[in-house]
């Protein structure tokens, strides 16, 4: 198409991708309690969570000081978790008590899609 | 992001999407990519919800993120949502939350108690036109009867800017969003529109499925250096499949 090679022609030859690509699926049993039901899923990915929000701490880093920076926003959003819907802040304080990563982000890492908005 | 929702020539609904995330959030200039979208690869995985051993809904998800921003209720509708840059952002909601304005709700999990407890499209279309959202964005819809397609654009409260519908009878066969409001042009700088409806024109009606609408999916630059995964969706068989995504150089940034 327009710009090649940052564009290309319509692809046909795509599909079926590569099994190696496919992802794989987690069963979420909604009877156990919010707390719980996550851990299967997070706790073995544990150190790939938190390099992703180290990557965001560090961006937080380049703007202000990253360690007083984490500290107040632990501070500020830890105390959000009890004013969300249920499920919600049980199943959040789940995977903080199961990955070890502070409630205040988990917390961010799930309201990002608001303040990326900006 | 881009969404799809395709109706094929038997009435039957096709819902697809590319998940892109992470621009200007880190730059790895050694492998040339963006930093954050690397790191959220590794972390997505589809989540089956289940309630007395039965599904109740599908998802795909980073784990972690616990809101739910790709789905599906088997058998009745189908969910993605794309995000809308606004002045009016979401860290403005987040503020109003903090000093104690709880009436808006958080995107995520408005989206994943929507599709859980989905009894039709329309009631949910409904839901999710008017439903007080703390951030824009746009929720493309797709339902398991003709004509059941939509792109919601939402500000941030109770309004809705906008409700597109799928109309196969005047040949409206097809839906698609990126990040930019459909009754507008999308900026010379990132311009996925185009190239997917140029090829979701090439496809035709007559050979929707899940291969071809993967197929656009997969060409560059609706797949760039941000998208991290396309999802399959089909409703009547209650179809949800993710394929991580990747865009070798040269590729465009966003």
């Amino acid at each position: 198409q327009d710009l090649p090679p940052f564009t290309e022609d319509c692809r046909s030859d795509a599909y079926p991708p590569p099994v190696k690509d496919k992802v794989g699926t987690y069963v979420l049993n909604l009877d156990q309690a919010p707390e719980d039901r996550w851990t299967g899923l997070v706790k073995p990915l544990t150190e790939k969570l938190i390099v992703l929000i180290q990557d965001i701490k560090d961006l937080v880093g380049i703007f202000v000081n990253e360690t007083k920076a984490v500290d107040y926003l632990d501070e500020l959003l830890a105390p959000m978790a009890d004013t969300f819907p249920e499920p919600y802040p049980g199943e959040l304080k789940g995977i903080a008590n199961a990955t070890g990563i502070p409630l205040g982000q988990v917390i961010l890492y799930n309201v990002f899609y608001e303040v990326f908005t900006v | 992001c881009t969404s799809l929702v395709v109706e094929d020539k038997t009435g039957d609904l096709f819902h697809a999407r590319n998940l892109d995330f992470g621009l200007f959030l880190g730059w790895d200039a050694k492998n040339s990519t963006w930093a954050l979208t690397e790191r959220l690869r590794p972390l997505i995985i589809n989540v089956d919800y289940q309630q007395g051993g039965k599904t109740v809904g599908k998802g795909v998800h980073f784990a972690g993120y616990v809101g739910m921003i790709t789905g599906m209720k088997p058998g009745v509708l189908s969910l993605s949502m794309n995000e809308r840059f606004q002045a009016e952002g979401g860290f403005i909601g987040i503020i109003e939350w903090v000093l104690g304005q709880r009436d808006g709700q958080w995107m995520g999990f408005v989206l994943r108690d929507a599709v859980v407890k989905a009894t039709d499209f329309n009631s949910t279309l409904q839901y999710l036109t008017s439903v007080d959202l703390l951030a824009p964005g746009y929720i493309i819809l797709g339902g398991n009867s003709t004509g059941q397609g939509a792109i919601i654009t939402r500000s941030i409260g109770t309004k809705a800017d906008d409700v597109k519908m799928l109309n196969p009878s005047n040949g409206t066969w097809y839906l698609v969003e990126t990040n930019y409001d459909n009754w507008e042009s999308p900026p010379f700088f990132d311009n996925r529109r185009a190239p997917a409806t140029k090829c979701m024109n090439t496809m035709t009606q007559a050979n929707v499925g899940l291969k071809g609408i993967f197929n656009v999916l997969s060409t560059k630059p609706v797949r760039n250096l941000l998208t991290t995964y396309t999802a399959l969706m089909h409703v009547r068989s209650g179809t949800l499949d993710t394929y991580l995504q990747y865009c070798p150089q040269p590729c465009f940034p966003w």
